[in-house]
């Protein structure tokens, strides 16, 4: 019944502490110090490759870019068998990066690297 | 079950192009503590990734360098004294000893300085590349002042594969001749011409976006 579910969905952020609580995208600043690869990796300095984190709503909104897999999967977790896991907010796009290296016979490497940093996040 | 990794730990045949690079070509941090790359080399490659890449590292759009992967080779010098009065003499070779499978040659070129300033003179520099079986020799020297200082001319036909292990390459008989044009100053030995071979890597390639399959709204 989805005027049940319609209706249900302002209660139902209330009681996850509302859009706060949403699978969203969040930053994490780190240096490669903190990786343990600064005496490799020389340029850039900072890096924030950031992170996916929330809860995926019951109805998830187009924004999310869920496929309709996620929707059933949603679906069956409220309505039939809790057991079947809530979708799982992870990162949807990415974008590259580009280091500067220092390789072991002293030549210098400058490369893009894909899917470095979290750019959106989805329900799957 | 397992323990978490140490930071900078790795597993033995790691498949993310980042980590095999991280495993294979890395150097180990005793290398660094005997003392980072410096000098020329590193300054210019500094330059070229901030032309190339914001602070946080993301590719400028519109200045894409053309590929996703740039070497620095630096030479091998030949023994014997390059100077001879107020003349400078230095043959030089760059070898790459293994080229990962992956990365294809798009093309090389070498970067030099034809002017270096001195306290009361000029050092003005050229480079000679010897003729090989295929291509003549030549003789280069920029024909207006290069902005920045550094003159790049591409060299790839110039480029051999090496004797050794497969994916080696090679590039010979590069002669840096250069001379004071007045002055008594110190000798200055000029900074030896480096190699910058163009790479694509089709593992980390620069690939277009996927297209987002379409969906119907739902």
């Amino acid at each position: 019944d989805t005027g049940t579910l319609a209706h249900d969905l302002p209660s139902y952020l209330r009681e996850q502490g509302g859009e706060k609580s949403d699978c969203s995208l969040r930053p994490f600043p780190i240096s490669f110090a903190q990786l343990g690869w600064d005496h490799w990796i020389i340029a850039p300095h900072r890096y924030n490759p950031r992170y996916c984190k929330g809860i995926c709503p019951r109805l998830l909104r187009y924004d999310y870019h869920a496929p309709n897999h996620a929707v059933v999967q949603s679906f069956v977790h409220q309505l039939v068998d809790a057991n079947v896991p809530r979708p799982s907010c992870v990162p949807y796009r990415y974008s590259p990066i580009s280091v500067l290296m220092i390789e072991r016979d002293g030549g210098i490497l400058y490369k893009e690297y894909e899917n470095m940093i979290a750019e959106s996040c989805t329900c799957r | 079950n397992q323990s978490p990794l140490p930071p900078g730990s790795l597993p033995a045949i790691p498949s993310l192009p980042l980590l095999r690079a991280l495993r294979v070509r890395a150097p180990g941090s005793q290398a660094w503590q005997a003392g980072p790359a410096s000098g020329q080399p590193l300054r210019y490659m500094l330059n070229l990734y901030r032309r190339a890449a914001d602070r946080d590292g993301r590719p400028r759009r519109g200045h894409s360098l053309g590929t996703n992967t740039i070497r620095l080779v630096q030479a091998s010098a030949h023994e014997g004294q390059p100077w001879a009065g107020r003349w400078y003499v230095q043959p030089l070779t760059y070898r790459l000893e293994s080229q990962p499978k992956a990365e294809h040659l798009l093309r090389a070129t070498v970067v030099y300085l034809p002017s270096l300033p001195l306290l009361r003179s000029h050092l003005l520099c050229t480079l000679e590349l010897a003729a090989t079986s295929k291509t003549p020799g030549a003789l280069l020297s920029p024909a207006t002042r290069p902005r920045h200082g550094w003159a790049e001319a591409d060299v790839t036909p110039y480029l051999m594969p090496g004797n050794g292990s497969m994916g080696s390459l090679v590039l010979r008989h590069v002669c840096v001749h250069a001379g004071r044009a007045r002055g008594h100053d110190a000798l200055v030995a000029p900074s030896h011409p480096f190699l910058l071979l163009y790479l694509n890597d089709t593992r980390a390639g620069l690939a277009p976006p996927v297209a987002e399959p379409h969906r119907h709204r739902r």
